[in-house]
């Protein structure tokens, strides 16, 4: 077959076997169906050439030296697919320093999706932020809502600033927020929401797609104070590796105005995951 | 006995707006983690002597279960490094997991856990047998858990686990739901291992 559907009950992914990627989301309950594409990508970071006016990107700015450069998965890593009666799990090697694992569990109706970025390279010289997007066909009008300090949405607008005439000189930095929570966009029909477990960056840099900076690693400093470049590293004894992030993100699509429930009580979910501890004993298990 | 303030010490100083943004030079960063993880470190014993207190109806009636000796959690589960699930269930040992759910609703969620056995029986606390799913560990993962345990511990893992145990808990709000993992006897129906497909480039 040309595509493989992953998922147990209601939510349903479908994979293009010859692309070897994400092409569609399907909620069998909700009606909601959906073209996607998941992909991940890098802006350069500005490298600071010395002159008075050169602002580098580090630890406080954001400074793209250019459109971001698309981060093309190994052909050689197949796609995987593990399928069992609790979670269908996809697991996906983009690169020798990115590995992807996409799952559905039994009884939820969002996606997991677990990232393994890093170390990033910067053997040429060039600090790299690590950004990964999802694309849909919702017509969101320049239109997007990130979360205020995991509390209430904020409506923002792409290049537009409700108080004074935008400028447009950073057309991604300028439209980036943070998020803490989540970020979600919307059409007449449907609404497409990310939720994460950990601050990041992200933004929605065309209609109808979401992306989130997951990782970042630069080579100079930004001169905002810091005094160094944001290059993080993991040493054991003197041999040290640029650092590697795990991390999680969700995303769902729900018909417009049913995705607020989700953000609101799953967000409290990952904030406060179950604790689990674990003790032995001998013998029968009563 | 533990206490909890030198956790909220260290959350207190992190909250300084170069910590939350990472702004701090890289020591400072390095500085801020050793002291979230001391207070980490002493936070987690008085969650096992809480568990103890609040499981001791259950202790009562398994006496052979000593959480506030042997109960401790799992920093690094999130690349698969918990020696306290890595128990070899062959030799007649049962695992004992508790589950506690901070949030004031009744949840339904997946438990993962790395394991070393195959033939592994979940159970609730009625002895009613849970369905359960193995997934493997991918030598990817291994290799990246060996590393962040030696850098982050300084601890080398002696035990390497095959698989991911997923089972399903229903945890009642701000309570907690207990699970006994045991090897599988002749009827025991065992964790299904999951189907895999492969997806090649070129096919």
């Amino acid at each position: 077959s040309d595509t493989v559907t992953v998922g147990l009950k209601n939510l349903k992914l479908v994979y293009s076997m010859r692309e070897g990627k994400l092409t569609q989301y399907i909620n069998s309950r909700s009606k909601v169906k959906e073209s996607l594409e998941q992909a991940f990508k890098y802006y350069a970071g500005y490298g600071n050439d010395g002159t008075e006016t050169a602002q580098a990107s580090g630890a406080y700015i954001f400074r793209p030296n250019d459109s971001p450069s698309p981060i093309t998965p190994n052909r050689k890593s197949p796609l995987t697919v593990f399928r069992g009666p609790i979670v269908h799990e996809v697991h996906q090697q983009i690169n020798s320093w990115i590995y992807q694992t996409t799952r559905l569990y039994k009884g939820k109706e969002h996606a997991e999706v677990e990232f393994i970025v890093g170390p990033i390279p910067i053997d040429d010289g060039v600090g790299k932020e690590i950004a990964t997007e999802i694309k849909t066909n919702l017509a969101s009008d320049k239109t997007f809502y990130t979360d205020s300090n995991g509390r209430d949405f904020i409506e923002r607008v792409r290049d537009y600033r409700e108080d004074w005439n935008l400028e447009v000189n950073q057309p991604v930095a300028g439209n980036y927020y943070p998020i803490n929570l989540g970020i979600y966009l919307k059409d007449k029909s449907k609404e497409f929401s990310i939720l994460v477990d950990r601050a990041v960056g992200g933004s929605s840099i065309k209609d109808g797609q979401l992306e989130l900076m997951v990782h970042r690693r630069l080579v100079q400093d930004d001169s905002r104070g810091v005094g160094e470049p944001l290059n993080e590293t993991v040493c054991i004894h003197d041999n040290c590796t640029g650092l590697t992030v795990l991390g999680k993100y969700y995303f769902r699509i729900d018909p417009v105005g049913e995705g607020a429930r989700w953000r609101r009580s799953f967000g409290q979910e990952i904030y406060s995951p179950l604790l689990l501890a674990f003790t032995e004993s001998e013998g029968h298990w009563g | 006995g533990p206490k909890t303030d030198s956790l909220a010490e260290a959350l207190a100083i992190v909250q300084h707006h170069d910590a939350v943004t990472g702004t701090e030079k890289q020591h400072v960063a390095n500085d801020y983690a050793k002291r979230l993880s001391i207070g980490y470190t002493e936070a987690e014993k008085v969650v096992a002597e809480s568990l103890a207190s609040l499981t001791v109806g259950e202790t009562k009636r398994s006496p052979q279960i000593k959480f506030q000796q042997a109960s401790s959690d799992c920093p690094l589960l999130n690349i698969s490094y918990c020696p306290a699930s890595e128990v070899d269930l062959s030799n007649g040992k049962n695992l004992v997991v508790v589950v506690y759910n901070p949030l004031g609703w009744k949840r339904e969620d997946i438990i993962r856990i790395p394991v070393i056995n195959e033939k592994i029986v979940v159970r609730d606390s009625s002895g009613k047998k849970i369905q359960s799913q193995l997934l493997p560990i991918l030598d990817a993962f291994l290799g990246l858990r060996n590393y962040h345990t030696v850098a982050y511990l300084g601890v080398s893992p002696t035990v390497k686990p095959k698989y991911w145990l997923a089972f399903s808990a229903t945890v009642p709000p701000l309570g907690f739901s207990t699970y006994y993992l045991s090897n599988a006897k002749k009827d025991d129906a065992i964790p299904d291992k999951s189907d895999t497909a492969y997806a090649s480039w070129k096919k």
